[in-house]
């Protein structure tokens, strides 16, 4: 039955592509999920996916079990300041950092399992009024954090055991960076997006700020969630949380821009608009590969396939209706977090009471 | 989208920009 409600509305008859529910995971102790990421687990010789949930004041491990179930392994509990983001780190095991914060995000710790003496620690990696954190291949944590005088961007290395090692500064740009994303096939390259509405990229081996280009007028506040260099050019996936609907464009999501990082020049590739009729705007969202899904201001999750910008798959903002109707219901209930696995071929979906779906795409 | 709208491309434009940048 709870699959049958769940089945999501097909958009222009791309029926291959579609979300089928696998399973449903909540945790009965929170009420509210902040976060949903995914992290490789390995225990007694054993390497999972897990699914890792965050609320304010915890944070949950959850293997696979049999029957599309799951069980939860360990809870961290997490003092006084709440949690806002989890932030994995690619191609790694047994670790995962999150950020925490009132508003902003005031400290970054690691959490992480030792196989050796089958225990569970956590660690300080950094403080300060950090603005952006993303996880990097190799172990390494990329973070822009503010002072008065000053912006500082930093990578830090981790260690298996997860101390931390030197620390690497990037020469920052003179606006905030809001978000970063690694340049694909170039394990030296990164790109940040800025309050200006920048591109920057930076060489992360010298430190070098190598170009500054700006995205445009027309979509502020851009947020790169990833980039990769193809026959000279720097293409670059972005969402626009503040676009104003246009009627060339109507309501767009995501973008896909080309730069000419020599000139800093740069094309619109595609765009990801909102579904037609779909009244709202973009609110919050996650791009793995081709695959871009976000939660909009309605309630309900959308998904494109960004090469062809294309919306492939929604699902409704209530998916589960309640039986006894709520006489006052949230106008915009149902979904609040929506997370690619590793790959894109599993959606981790939130709803605003903590329940977590997974969807195969 | 034409090389003439985005200017001269260069397939090494990482190390290139590097080469150029300050330190």
């Amino acid at each position: 039955d709870v699959a049958e409600q769940l089945t999501p509305v097909l958009l222009d008859g791309l029926r291959e592509e579609s979300l089928q529910l696998v399973s449903k995971l909540k945790d009965s102790s929170s009420s509210c999920a902040v976060d949903v990421s995914t992290m490789w687990w390995e225990a007694a010789g054993c390497r999972e996916l897990c699914v890792v949930t965050a609320c304010e004041s915890s944070v949950s491990l959850w293997k696979p079990l049999a029957s599309d179930r799951w069980g939860k392994v360990y809870t961290w509990q997490l003092g006084e300041i709440p949690v806002i983001q989890i932030v994995p780190l690619p191609d790694t095991c047994n670790l995962v950092c999150i950020a925490l914060g009132d508003l902003e995000i005031g400290e970054i710790r690691l959490l992480l399992y030792s196989s050796e003496n089958d225990s569970f620690k956590r660690s300080l990696v950094k403080t300060g009024n950090i603005k952006a954190v993303l996880g990097l291949k190799d172990r390494r944590l990329v973070s822009s954090s503010r002072t008065v005088q000053e912006q500082q961007v930093e990578i830090v290395s981790l260690s298996e055991t997860g101390r931390s090692k030197d620390g690497q500064t990037l020469m920052p740009p003179e606006e905030t960076v809001l978000a970063f994303a690694e340049v694909e096939g170039m394990r030296d390259a990164l790109v940040g997006t800025t309050a200006a509405n920048s591109i920057v990229v930076w060489n992360l081996k010298t430190g070098q700020l190598l170009k500054k280009m700006h995205v445009g007028y027309s979509y502020p506040a851009s947020i790169c969630h990833r980039a990769y260099s193809d026959s000279g050019l720097l293409f670059v996936v972005l969402s626009h949380p503040h676009a104003k609907e246009s009627e060339s464009c109507g309501n767009p999501a995501f973008r896909v821009i080309a730069f000419n990082p020599k000139t800093a020049r740069s094309t619109g590739v595609t765009f990801s608009s909102l579904p037609p009729g779909h009244a709202g705007r973009y609110l919050e969202g996650d791009v793995k590969e081709a695959s871009a899904a976000a939660v909009l201001t309605s309630g309900a999750i959308a998904v494109w396939d960004l090469l062809l910008g294309q919306c492939t798959a929604l699902l409704p903002p209530d998916p589960d209706p309640d039986p006894d109707p709520d006489p006052d219901p949230d106008p915009a209930g149902g979904w609040a977090l929506a997370r690619w696995a590793t790959t894109s071929a599993c959606l981790l979906a939130g709803q605003r009471d903590g329940t977590i779906c997974l969807y195969r795409y | 989208c034409s090389e003439s709208d985005l200017g001269p491309i260069s397939l090494n434009w990482f190390e290139e920009l590097s080469a150029e940048a300050p330190p």
